[in-house]
């Protein structure tokens, strides 16, 4: 608010020449020679005087550019079909400002102090968020990406061009646009939803946060990412309709994870948990996609190998990594105390009749348990029965899970909780079964333990459910889903095929027949 | 059924579907400087 | 049994859905992810050509940056003046469009629009037969050994060889030529 009076007309003029500037005497890789005349012009002109007036021609700046496209695609609608001449127009004053900025960061400070440069980044990122949502929220259905999207990838762009000043500022730069990106998360700007998920599945922008990152130091923030996207796409996931929209939306994510799992599928393993906990449970190929993820030094062993003796393999000793803090997630503390002590002693007795209780949150039907608390307490009780078993000087088996705690707490899950809890609960366990680990092969051994030991036909029906539902959608299949089923319907003490639900219709024996086939 | 705030955002995405990205909108401009620039015909390609 | 979508009976809803009405149980019976224009075999990284989410393939290469030596990027230096483009061109021998094939011919035509060397190849396919259609917007040739099927005065019918600058093959084709419709020689310019 408040410009002082001429600073909007001085600024477009100035913008104005740098456009021109750029145009005829810039390339589409270097700008310095117009730029070292322009830079005068600015101190000339009293813009680089202070904080607030960089802001105001900034925003400025990116206003005019805004207006430009949005007049370019309203000629562009008014007239002809959209050519791609039309919108190439609309990219020419974004490019000019990128450039500037660009410019602006890499000269600004000197090369011994890179927070100005920083500042100045943040300041830019934060100036073209502040003026988007407001576009959004006003412009509402009428809102185009366009000038944006262009805005942000063209400069992240330029600055992640080989160049010794940027090189030194690479994390930040990295860090700034994670930052803004989850700010401009779907769901506060769910317009800007398309474009949004362009720049995150940009190939610069995966080969900077994934693979040029030394250490690994932009994982996190991707996951952030990734997570902000399944969050907004859960409500309309829930329902198995989908929409166009919706659709593409998805599919659009469904072809960066794929990308993300055959180039980068340690990071998928070491996030898996953060994303179970937000992929919806019906979206079960995008879910088998995370769990098929194993790390890229490992061999496989074939799930159809005759005789494959899961505990006989060396990864089985070995825990994957779990960067989630599972104990801190199970909430209340006076729920996670008890647990704790149930699993010591077995006391309080009355643990296991509120369990189904902690893990309510509401009467509604399909949403009526914790998922992440229910996924958290599988993972947790599971991690401290391994311990145990080892503690002891032995190794999981049929044997060794029975008869303890952590079974018991198990065993009450998969009875007292009526079908939807219990699918959930099936689902925590099957979400363990990934590639070979010892948490792949204790939580393959308990969901046999339940099939084996069950009293009720409905416990075994549901647990056939949950692995069938991951196994005869269209791949991937995760490993230790694939050597689960397998030892189930291949190892006679389990009875699989005496069981009434897998004859109830044609179709499921047919299904079965040919899953069987597949997997024999 | 979705609650309101997640119609409302639906709605956003609807309007925002029929203006999907297209590749270009991606990639830097590629513009081609002739060397010994000539007027070339209008019938022949221009670009 | 079960009786609500969480046991068997809900698995065999959709399994039956899929057969009337799959666009509804794509969530639960995935697509096929190799149909998503990903060559998941490739042994080498993806991510450096993909197309991004809605790309129906990789990019093209020309859109694939990198890095290479300042003197390589032409039209960066043609920005700042001809000195260096100059000296280099002292250097390379001169142009002989009689001894060049065909094939970078038309590619001299289609890529280089707006320089003089679109005008010298449209010169050069001239004196090769060549004729430049002005409507079509193609480069067509009489086919060899096959005569005209009919003969007008200002047209013929027969079979033409058409090059087609996206498959960068001639391809045959009948056709009816208007000679009206064919450029002339084009004017080369003396000096080049």
């Amino acid at each position: 608010f408040d410009d002082s009076q001429g600073l909007v007309e001085k600024s477009e003029m100035l913008f104005r020449e740098w456009i021109r500037l750029y145009v005829t005497q810039g390339s589409p890789r270097d700008s310095n020679k117009a730029f070292a005349s322009f830079i005068h012009d600015l101190n000339a002109s009293g813009i680089l005087k202070s904080d607030d007036i960089i802001t105001r021609f900034f925003r400025v700046c990116i206003q005019f550019c805004v207006s430009q496209v949005y007049q370019g695609l309203q000629a562009a609608k008014a007239s002809l079909p959209s050519t791609p001449l039309v919108r190439t127009k609309c990219y020419q004053s974004v490019d000019a400002l990128v450039r500037l900025v660009a410019l602006l960061i890499r000269h600004i400070g000197d090369n011994s102090t890179t927070q100005p440069k920083i500042n100045l980044l943040n300041k830019f990122l934060g100036i073209v968020a502040g003026l988007l949502i407001q576009d959004h929220d006003i412009q509402k259905q009428d809102f185009q990406q366009l000038p944006f999207h262009r805005l942000f990838i063209m400069l992240f762009q330029d600055l992640n061009q080989s160049d010794p000043v940027f090189d030194t500022i690479g994390t930040q730069i990295l860090a700034g646009f994670s930052n803004i990106l989850h700010i401009l998360s779907p769901l506060k700007v769910s317009g800007f939803v398309y474009a949004w998920l362009e720049i995150i599945g940009n190939r610069t922008f995966i080969a900077r946060m994934l693979a040029l990152a030394a250490d690994h130091k932009c994982w996190a923030m991707y996951c952030q990412l990734l997570l902000d996207l399944f969050k907004f796409l859960q409500p309309y996931l829930r329902n198995a309709d989908l929409a166009k929209p919706v659709a593409t939306l998805y599919r659009g994510t469904l072809r960066v994870l794929l990308v993300i799992l055959h180039d980068f599928p340690d990071f998928l393993c070491d996030y898996c948990y953060h994303f179970l906990d937000a992929i919806p449970p019906n979206c079960i190929q995008m879910r088998n996609l995370v769990l098929s993820a194993f790390p890229r030094n490992m061999r496989l062993p074939d799930p159809f190998t005759a005789n494959l003796k899961f505990e006989m393999l060396a990864d089985t000793a070995v825990a994957p990594r779990v960067l989630l803090n599972v104990g801190g997630m199970i909430q209340p503390a006076k729920f996670k105390a008890d647990l704790e002590s149930y699993l010591r002693t077995r006391a309080p007795v009355t643990f296991l009749s509120e369990l189904r209780t902690n893990l309510q949150v509401s009467n509604e039907h399909g949403t009526r348990y914790n998922i992440p608390l229910l996924n958290a307490l599988v993972l947790f009780v599971g991690t401290q029965h391994i311990n145990a078993i080892r503690t002891r000087g032995q190794t999981p088996s049929m044997s060794t899970i029975a008869h303890t705690s952590h079974m018991d707490i198990f065993q009450n899950l998969a009875v007292d909780l009526d079908t939807e809890g219990r699918y959930l609960f099936l689902n925590a366990l099957a979400n363990q079964l990934r590639y070979p680990s010892s948490h792949t092969h204790y939580f393959s051994l308990v969901i046999l333990y339940l099939f084996a030991h069950s009293n009720t036909e409905v416990v075994q029906e549901q647990i056939t459910r949950v692995l069938l539902e991951r196994l005869v959608v269209n791949r991937p299949h995760p490993w230790g889903l694939l050597v689960t089923f397998i030892e189930l319907i291949k190892n006679g003490a389990y009875k699989f095929w005496a069981h009434e639900f897998v004859h109830c219709a044609p179709e499921v024996i047919k299904l079965f027949e040919s899953v069987a086939r597949s997997c024999m | 059924p979705l609650q309101k705030e997640h119609q409302l955002q639906f709605q956003m995405m609807e309007a925002a579907h029929q203006h999907l990205p297209v590749s270009a909108d991606s990639e830097r401009m590629r513009q081609f400087l002739p060397r010994n620039p000539y007027p070339t015909p209008l019938y022949y390609p221009q670009h | 049994m079960v009786n609500d979508q969480f046991g068997m009976v809900g698995l065999l809803t959709f399994i039956r859905v899929a057969e009337t009405d799959p666009n509804l149980v794509s969530l639960a019976l995935g697509f096929d992810l190799t149909a998503l224009g990903l060559n998941l075999n490739a042994t080498d990284s993806l991510y450096p050509s993909f197309g991004g989410p809605w790309g129906e393939g990789p990019v093209r290469a020309e859109d694939v940056e990198f890095p290479v030596p300042q003197e390589y990027n032409i039209s960066d230096q043609l920005r700042y003046g001809h000195e260096f483009v100059s000296s280099v061109r002292e250097k390379l021998a001169p142009l002989k469009m009689n001894r060049y094939k065909e094939e970078l011919l038309f590619y001299m035509f289609y890529t280089y629009t707006g320089d003089v060397l679109q005008i010298l190849a449209a010169g050069e396919l001239f004196n090769r037969d060549w004729r430049y259609h002005k409507e079509e917007k193609i480069w067509i040739t009489r086919a060899p050994g096959l005569s005209t099927v009919e003969k007008g005065g200002s047209f013929e019918r027969g079979m033409y060889y058409f090059f087609d600058p996206i498959s960068f093959r001639k391809i045959p084709k009948e056709f009816i030529l208007e000679y009206d419709k064919l450029e002339e020689r084009p004017t080369v310019p003396n000096n080049f």
